[in-house]
């Protein structure tokens, strides 16, 4: 007989509660927790290690399976343009990966489209030379567009593998700066029919539920084929990328978990889920 | 708008007289969730909930206000006095060197907020000295060297990246140059990097600043309390400083954060311009927190 479940409610309050510290959110959270009411209905096992097993599955599959990169990696060059609000990591990501590409064998050049910043073209120079990636850069106050455009134009004529485009650091609710990523991404386009192949959208494992927003308003703009979640060294866990996974369905990619250039590591959505409850 | 919001959970309070337990737990459970929407800290919400169930009980309904628009007003008043009712200001020595400094987790807008402090600062007619204590981040020196040639201030570095020995060197030459402000910029560093919270301790230690503080994202989620934490247990920090609330993020974790180590908010920051800081208003980030 199917009574409503009496699963221990204190057990499921810790839970809850261990759910949205992790920034999961609090719809999300009743959602899943009344999921695993359901499905325990007509379970016989009902002790919390079942309970949380069963949340852990419903997390998991909240994750979208990477389909093949086989096709875009081949494109000579692959294009990778990098996005994302202030401060998240865009650019520590983009020698990381510069790194990765290298070590596998690749030409790589990066281009320094944040020509806003203080020293962000110095910075990403500095990360360059530690990857042996070749740099585009222009002096402060260029169009980012032309940096764009100058990188791709470089990396088809000079046969590179690997073309990567950092951008500046943008609210998603500063109208004027999501216009300018629109242009940067039209160039890029002009230049290279197809590309970027790839843009990635990078989040920092701390921020709370304004990540979905950042997610819904840089998609309204470029298409956003994969996440970066940086700053998983710290205590925060990332947990609002389950929204926009279950809203949007985007891959994450790589996750940072440190400040070195081998700090960057292939997403794993097991080790991901269970990192919560750690 | 809050306490329309309420309404509907509150429409059978009308003609009831008093709040009670009874008859508001459903507005109560609206409120955590916006709260909780707003990235408040879980444990601090339910605290909040608590003290706001305890001041709205027993409340008379009077025929002139609705019961939403005052669980609102109750709601709205004590955020209020819990964000800010011990708004302080800098403290600044009336003679003698000033030494200020800026902590915080990797990218909250440390840089930018000292180059917004020295602005603000030289405009009282200070002799102003930054210093580059961030000897890891590829070019932080360099940032903080562009951002003072703004605004026609010296930034004091050394050859060798240590941290320590920038800080002993910039007092050292801040007095023989008759400086009489110092805003320190340090690295970013992780709350759980022993080595990094051992260096900032030192550093406390070395200049005995006049105020240190904590520079946080606004759009942090619910980590806020642990890093505030530990960096509180750490430096003791004078102050927070609430970053990039020129974007949407509600910033919640403010409340979290004063909750938690019960200091003041004293600046905020809304834009990356030198001339974007603001003082904090608690009134502004209630509203906002509330959505
Ligand atoms: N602990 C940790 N720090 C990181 C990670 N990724 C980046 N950082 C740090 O975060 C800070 C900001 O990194 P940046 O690469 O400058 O971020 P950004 O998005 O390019 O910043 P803007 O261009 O100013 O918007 C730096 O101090 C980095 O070292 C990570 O995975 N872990
Ligand atoms: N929109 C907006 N951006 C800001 C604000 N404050 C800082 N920023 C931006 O946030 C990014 C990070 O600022 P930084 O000053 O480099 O941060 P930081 O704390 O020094 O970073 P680390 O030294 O790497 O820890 C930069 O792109 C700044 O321009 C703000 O109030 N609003
Ligand atoms: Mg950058
Ligand atoms: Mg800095």
């Amino acid at each position: 007989f199917t009574g409503k479940i009496k699963i221990d409610d204190e057990t499921l309050e810790k839970l809850e509660e261990i759910l949205i510290s992790a920034d999961i959110g609090y719809e999300l959270v009743e959602k899943i927790v009344e999921n695993v009411r359901v499905k325990l209905k007509s379970e016989k096992d009902r002790s919390n290690i079942s309970i949380i097993n069963t949340i852990k599955d419903e997390l998991t599959q909240i994750f979208v399976t990477e389909k093949s990169n086989e096709e875009k990696i081949d494109k000579k060059p692959y294009v990778i343009l990098i996005v994302g609000v202030n401060g998240v990591g865009k650019t520590t990501t983009i020698g990381k990966l510069a790194y990765n590409f290298k070590r596998s064998g690749a030409k790589v050049i990066v281009g320094a489209a944040d020509t806003f910043r203080a020293a962000a073209s110095e910075q990403l120079n500095i990360w360059a030379e530690r990857a042996s990636a070749d740099l585009i850069h222009k002096q402060s106050g260029a169009d980012p567009s032309s940096v764009a455009f100058d990188t791709i134009k470089k990396a088809i004529d000079e046969k590179y593998d690997v073309a990567m485009i950092d951008t500046a650091g943008r609210l998603h609710s500063k109208t004027n700066l999501m216009s300018e990523l629109d242009k940067i991404k039209r160039a890029i386009n002009k230049v290279l029919p197809g590309a970027p192949h790839d843009t990635y959208l990078i989040l920092d494992a701390t921020v709370g539920q304004n990540a979905l927003i950042q997610a819904k308003e840089f998609i309204k703009v470029t298409d956003i084929t994969g996440l970066v979640i940086t700053k998983l060294d710290g205590t925060a866990k990332g947990g609002s990328v389950f929204q926009i996974c279950n809203a949007q369905k985007i891959p994450i990619k790589y996750i940072g978990v440190g400040e070195r250039i081998d700090d960057l590591q292939k997403f794993d959505s097991t080790s991901f889920v269970e990192a919560i409850f750690g | 708008d809050l306490s329309l919001k309420l309404e509907t959970a509150l429409k059978k309070v009308r003609g009831q007289g008093r709040l009670t337990e009874k008859n508001i737990s459903d507005s109560l459970r609206e409120i955590r969730r916006i709260l909780l929407d707003a990235d408040v800290n879980y444990k601090v919400a339910k605290e909040f909930i608590e003290r706001v169930t305890e001041k709205a009980l027993g409340k008379e309904v009077i025929a002139s206000i609705s019961p939403g628009q005052l669980i609102t007003k109750i709601i709205f008043d004590e955020l209020v006095v819990l964000l800010g009712s011990d708004r302080s200001e800098l403290k600044i020595n009336a003679s003698g060197i000033t030494t200020l400094m800026a902590v915080g987790l990797q990218g909250s807008g440390k840089t930018t907020f000292c180059g917004k402090l020295a602005k603000r600062l030289k405009e009282n007619k200070r002799k102003i000295l930054l210093v580059a204590a961030d000897v890891y981040r590829p070019a932080a020196i360099e940032q903080l060297k562009q951002l003072a040639e703004k605004i026609g201030i010296s930034v004091f570095s050394i050859e060798q990246p240590d941290a320590r020995k920038t800080v002993k060197e910039a007092l050292k030459f801040a007095a023989q140059q008759n400086f009489d402000t110092l805003i320190f910029d340090t690295a970013g560093r992780l709350h759980v990097d022993g080595e990094m919270m051992k260096e900032i301790a030192d550093i406390k230690e070395i200049v005995s600043p006049n105020e240190i503080l904590f520079v946080v994202d606004a759009m942090t989620g619910q980590d806020a309390v642990n890093s505030a934490k530990t960096f509180n247990e750490t430096v003791d920090f004078d102050g927070i400083v609430l970053t990039k609330l020129d974007g949407d993020a509600r910033g919640g974790a403010a409340l979290s954060i004063r909750s938690v180590v019960g200091k003041p908010i004293k600046f905020v920051s809304n834009g990356e311009k030198l001339d974007s800081l603001e003082v904090f208003h608690p009134d502004r980030l209630a509203s906002r927190i509330l959505g």
